[in-house]
């Protein structure tokens, strides 16, 4: 069987790839030729849902941005749009000869391209979707690198009104996708960095406003206090890439799996 | 949009799911 790694993916994959497996074993088990019913009309809903699915599909081509969706996402709408036509041409074959060797093949040809077709189509989405939440980290991460050159409360002051929207956003979006994924370990990992981000961000802030009265008094402790800071932002930014490579973990393993 | 791309690829996967069913002679059951 095969595995899902997203709840929503699955909700939509797991009972046509169920059937698909059945359809197999019922072809194997049907060598000695019972007559096919007529599926006309159950091959017309397939072909009008693929329209459908090509359709919107082209438009999330079109209104992209990601040149990766832009790329993948018209060999999925191909792969599905064949394997409409092979059951078109199953069903014309089984009209004539209810009996047609070659229309089973087409139909279990068929079933098999819209699973896989629609599975790479759902796959190549999700992923686009990933990327626009990796894009958020980045920023986070990059606004992260900033923090050691701030050296006046202006520009503290600047610096958490820039961070601050940006993990909101990334707070809610790993916090989302966690919720999406199926996978408990990836689960259990995006939670934690997640914790730890939030948990670290104001502490981050203290210790940057810590070094900004020490360096402004011009006491002692600013070498200490910069080290500080610099370990908490080395620290949020471990805490985000690791966020970053679960996301892009869609792997399976069944000894990790409850 | 990403919810509609979502439903239509459910629609299409209960359409295959409703086909094979058919094949089976289980529609009407």
């Amino acid at each position: 069987m095969p595995v899902f790694h997203t709840k929503t993916i699955e909700s939509i994959l797991e009972p046509v790839a169920q059937q698909v497996e059945r359809l197999v074993i019922l072809h194997e088990e049907a060598e000695d030729g019972n007559a096919m019913p007529d599926l006309e009309r159950p091959v017309q809903a397939v072909s009008k849902a693929v329209a459908n699915l090509v359709k919107v599909g082209k438009e999330t081509i079109n209104s992209s941005d990601d040149p990766i969706l832009k790329q993948d996402m018209p060999q999925a709408l191909h792969r599905v749009e064949s394997a409409s036509k092979l059951l078109e041409e199953a069903s014309s074959l089984l009209k004539a000869d209810p009996y047609s060797g070659p229309a089973r093949k087409k139909l279990i040809e068929g079933a098999r391209g819209i699973l896989q077709g629609t599975s790479s189509l759902l796959l190549c989405f999700d992923e686009s979707e990933v990327r626009k939440i990796i894009r958020e980290c980045k920023k986070v991460l990059d606004y992260l690198a900033v923090a050691e050159v701030i050296e006046s409360m202006e520009d503290l002051v600047q610096f958490v009104k820039d961070l601050s929207p940006c993990l909101t956003k990334v707070s809610r979006d790993v916090d989302g996708r966690e919720k999406e994924l199926t996978h408990q370990i990836h689960r259990e990992i995006l939670v934690r960095c997640l914790e730890q981000v939030k948990t670290l961000a104001p502490i981050l802030i203290c210790s940057m406003k810590i070094f900004i009265q020490i360096l402004v008094q011009g006491g002692k402790g600013v070498e200490e206090a910069a080290e500080n800071r610099n370990y908490l932002s080395q620290r949020m930014t471990d805490e985000i890439n690791e966020i970053i490579r679960v996301l892009q973990l869609t792997t399976y393993d069944e000894d990790e799996w409850d | 949009d990403a919810n509609e791309m979502v439903r239509q690829a459910r629609i299409l996967a209960q359409a295959t799911a409703q086909l094979i069913q058919s094949i089976k002679g289980e529609a009407e059951t």
